[in-house]
């Protein structure tokens, strides 16, 4: 554990907390997309089927559990608690488009070809796009709350201090794990647009919108 | 280099 990835975890933590605070406070899933929560659902079960056999920490087990249980909740809350103000009509990035290629590359590219390997290297693409269908939404409406570009600034920091992780390990533990770096680098790539306009508008205190 | 354990990473 270096201090890049625990500021990771902890940005990932305070991403999940910003979600949940911006559905309470304004009592609204309004802007959120639910294909993206549904995929990183996906995700977190995918990959953090490991609890069952492979124990590493306790920090480990718990901020996995964590991640598994919150991204659930976001569901449950965007589909009965605050369903009226979730509206599917903007939210139409092609899931299937994510998925079908992601199953792909997990049967070409994984450490073992067992189930619990493929699902793990299937989980590591899905999460790399799993952001699209809320960036495309964001794209659509071309506008957001303060608070939600702060839940997806929080979560692209969480990315972007892999990369510094990564690097860490390479040097000075000799470690490297291709797969989450390759697509590590793609899905903090994704967010570049989005933090061009985050520091240039939202924390300058205007509203995030993009131009026309 | 060594291959990392990736179920470590969260």
């Amino acid at each position: 554990m270096n201090l890049f990835r625990l500021f990771g975890d902890m940005s990932h933590l305070a991403s999940i907390l910003l979600l949940l605070y911006k559905i309470q406070t304004t009592r609204s899933v309004r802007g959120l997309s639910f294909k993206t929560q549904a995929l990183y659902v996906t995700v977190f079960v995918t990959r953090y089927l490991d609890l069952f056999y492979d124990y590493v920490s306790l920090y480990n087990s718990v901020m996995k559990t964590f991640f598994i249980t919150s991204s659930c909740y976001v569901l449950y809350l965007m589909k009965k608690k605050y369903r009226p103000t979730n509206d599917p009509s903007i939210d139409t990035f092609r899931v299937e488009y994510l998925l079908g290629p992601c199953v792909l590359l997990s049967l070409i590219f994984n450490y073992r070809f067992t189930f619990a390997e493929i699902l793990w290297s299937f989980s590591i693409f899905l999460e790399s796009v799993a952001i699209l269908p809320q960036l495309f939404m964001l794209q659509r409406t071309g506008e957001a709350e303060a608070i939600t570009t702060h839940y997806l600034a929080a979560l692209g920091a969480y990315r972007a201090l892999y990369i510094p992780n990564w690097i860490y390990r390479y040097w000075m533990e000799d470690q490297v794990d291709p797969i989450a770096v390759t697509a590590g680098i793609v899905q903090t790539a994704l967010y570049v647009d989005f933090f061009y306009v985050y520091f240039t508008k939202v924390l300058q205190g205007q509203r995030f919108e993009l131009p026309a | 280099p060594l291959a990392a354990d990736h179920h470590d990473e969260l």
